[in-house]
């Protein structure tokens, strides 16, 4: 079992929309993959057609230990992908549990029950560093950042692997940063092609070598409540996050 | 006095872009202008030039009431545009705030003692609708909201304005949402035509005239360490932010 966080606190990187379309194509490579939305904006839940404003359960009673978590997960439009959805309510999380002893320990406690029964975990984190994504972090043995490469991008990665660094110290020795994903590369201009290469000179072979391309079918998407191999399965779109599937599960050699 | 904060809880909608560069173009404009940076990621502080992780004092120092606001300020490459800074330790404030009893009212109490010397104030809010953003909505009289032309984008529109309207029944009975500004517009394709024609049918005349077009220059300009009417002054991006600024200051007759 591989449990992955898709985190950066930069916002509008692509982490949502890696995390439902690489969930998608791993499912499609045949392995089981349970995606975790764990932002109060509830894009990924509402990506899949749910009306998240009229959920009964949500990862926010999973947090106070309302119900298990097996009682929230969702099916969905691919085959072996399943979701646990989330809403607004999650931001109250933060203010409610701020003062609990284990905090940050949640999360892992309510998902190790049936992590097992998954062969990828992806967890969409919201764009900050707060307690919800350092309870992803106590979690998870990866990280994968995903990158829009632009410059304002490039401010907060130092941040974040301090906040990696950190977490990995006090709370859970396993965490690894194993992926920089590269995203909304736009081919056209010389400023991805010069981001990218800042961020391989300094964090080497972490950074993926499938790119994800700037493509409007993947801005589009989330309006069909499928994932881009279902909404145009010959886009760039699809291609790119086929190939970065790929490399992923060829990542598992190593370890 | 016009106070304005920039928020949207939906991540890389153009927040900081939209707060620099048309901070910028009502300088032009012979407005004296404050731009005050709320978010711990502190991109607008290091957009122009400033080492944000060496700042002594910035404005976590002032909602913890150590220092005084106008302790903090600091001028910029741009004539009668001042910056208020931050960092990443602002994100401790959420946590440490949490339990104080008038915790939504600090940056009110410490910014009016100054607002007067401004024409018009900004406030670059992060990507959430926690305790700092609600700080800033509790402080101005104006939400001005950038919306990236995608589907993404929509979700959260509701949440934001139901949002805004908590706020002012319960701590501010002025803040008015008085524009919505579609950002990142990609005249390419037909998506962002169709989600500015959704939201111009929703919000009306909030909605401005002026459109700011995607501009890869917007994207390039932050290394610049100057706002687009200096890095840029023939691009698209420019010309799009004057008009903007034209725009909102005609405003001003309705007020
Ligand atoms: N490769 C791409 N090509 C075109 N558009 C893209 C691409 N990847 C993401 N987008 C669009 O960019 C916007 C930001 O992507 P997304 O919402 O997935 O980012 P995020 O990091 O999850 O944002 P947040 O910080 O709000 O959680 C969305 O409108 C999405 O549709
Ligand atoms: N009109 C535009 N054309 C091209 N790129 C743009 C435009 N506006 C913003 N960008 C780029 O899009 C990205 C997101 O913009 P920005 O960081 O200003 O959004 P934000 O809402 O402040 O993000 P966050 O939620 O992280 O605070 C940045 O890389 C920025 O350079
Ligand atoms: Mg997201
Ligand atoms: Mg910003």
């Amino acid at each position: 079992m591989r449990s992955i966080a898709l985190t950066n606190q930069k916002g509008g990187v692509a982490k949502t929309t890696t995390t439902v379309n690489l969930g998608a194509c791993l499912s499609d490579m045949g392995k089981k993959v349970l995606l975790v939305d764990l932002d109060p904006q509830g894009n990924m839940s509402s990506w899949f057609g749910l009306d998240i404003h009229s959920l009964e359960k949500s990862m926010y009673n999973v947090f106070l230990e309302e119900v298990y978590f097996e009682e929230i997960l969702k099916d969905t439009c691919v085959e072996n992908l399943t979701l646990a959805p989330s809403n607004v309510a999650l931001a109250g999380v933060e203010r409610i549990l701020a003062n609990e002893k284990e905090r940050d320990l949640i999360l892992r406690k309510r998902i190790s029950p049936v992590a097992n029964n998954y062969d990828y975990i992806l967890l969409d984190c919201p764009p900050s560093l707060g307690l919800i994504t350092v309870n992803a972090l106590t979690f998870v043995k990866e990280v994968f950042i995903p990158l829009e490469t632009k410059v304002l991008a490039l401010n907060g990665l130092v941040t974040l692997v301090n906040t990696v660094q950190v977490v990995k110290e006090r709370l859970n020795h396993k965490l690894e940063v194993t992926g920089i994903i590269a995203c909304r590369f736009d081919s056209r201009t010389n400023l991805s092609n010069e981001v990218y290469k800042q961020v391989k000179d300094r964090f080497h072979e972490k950074v993926f070598n499938t790119i994800i391309r700037e493509n409007v079918r993947l801005a589009e998407c989330p309006i069909s409540a499928k994932p881009i191999t279902l909404y145009a399965p010959e886009s760039s779109g699809a291609k790119d996050y086929i190939e970065l599937a790929k490399e992923v599960v060829e990542l598992e050699k190593n370890m």
